[in-house]
């Protein structure tokens, strides 16, 4: 089964 | 102090349907370019960006960046109060505590103008930078069609493995029960009748939660086109863009599958 990611991983704060 | 005026009503009623569900409040940063929401989801898997350029009013003014805190179900309420065809105006003062919402109707017997009024609340919200990303796949398809194979798949699973390949877009899910795989072929006479696109540099394999994706697609009534952009283990962008501007998701992928 799959993990969900989360947008935090990717996006860091501008 | 903020003074926007919409030709219809239609177009934030369809915004705020198409971002409540995912956000329940959010900063409209105003400025001089036009009106500008970004949020994400409490689980930290989905971020709405909505862009109404000043340009998309028939009168827009705003002398200073201006965040106004609203409570999405508060406005969804005040602008169930409108007709679709009402001329809209939105109105705020520099403290940024009440917005105003002013509708325009001309009927057959007699002009009504309505007016309302909301609570504008602080929100502590941390903005979350957007890399510039340079996608792998790029597909281009009816909004009608996206929404059909979301709600159509998510009926038998909760994820759905896209691949974009040579062969074109393939939507896979499997369920305990049941699977369904839906291929969309890039099609000659189609894409000279730009119906839709596939463009693909290297080809590409990701699965998302498809209650998402079946959230997202509530924004078919604001295009008749959607914009999947794709790179491997990156997040989805789903793209909507009408004449008065656009609406974006991103949506984190599972992984470890």
């Amino acid at each position: 089964p799959s993990a969900q990611g989360s947008l935090k991983d990717f996006f860091g704060k501008p | 102090m903020l003074e926007a005026k919409l030709s219809e009503a239609a177009l934030l009623k369809r915004l705020l349907d198409a971002v409540k569900e995912l956000v329940s409040d959010a900063n409209f940063e105003c400025n001089e370019e036009g009106i500008q929401l970004q949020a994400m989801d409490n689980s930290h898997v989905a971020l709405v960006s909505v862009k109404l350029y000043a340009s998309g009013f028939k009168r827009y003014r705003c002398d200073r960046p201006l965040p106004l805190g609203v409570n999405l179900g508060s406005l969804t309420k005040v602008l169930k109060c409108a007709k679709d065809d009402d001329i809209c105006t939105l109105k705020a003062g520099d403290d940024a505590d009440i917005l105003s919402l002013t509708y325009e109707a001309k009927s057959a017997y007699a002009d009504r103008i309505a007016e309302y009024e909301m609570k504008l609340m602080d929100i502590d919200a941390d903005q979350l930078g957007i890399p510039d990303t340079d996608y792998d796949a790029s597909v281009t398809m009816p909004s009608s069609e996206f929404l059909r194979i979301v709600r159509d798949l998510s009926l038998l699973g909760e994820s759905v493995r896209i691949e974009v390949s040579k062969e074109g877009i393939r939507f896979v899910s499997d369920g305990e029960a049941a699977n369904g795989n839906i291929l969309i072929k890039q099609n000659a006479e189609a894409s000279g009748k730009k119906k839709g696109s596939i463009e693909m540099n290297s080809a590409v394999t990701l699965t998302f939660s498809l209650k998402y994706l079946v959230n997202f697609s509530k924004s078919s009534s604001l295009s008749k086109k959607v914009q999947l952009m794709m790179s491997n283990d990156v997040p989805l962008l789903v793209s909507y863009a009408f004449n008065q501007g656009h609406i974006r998701y991103y949506l984190a992928p599972k992984i470890g599958d």
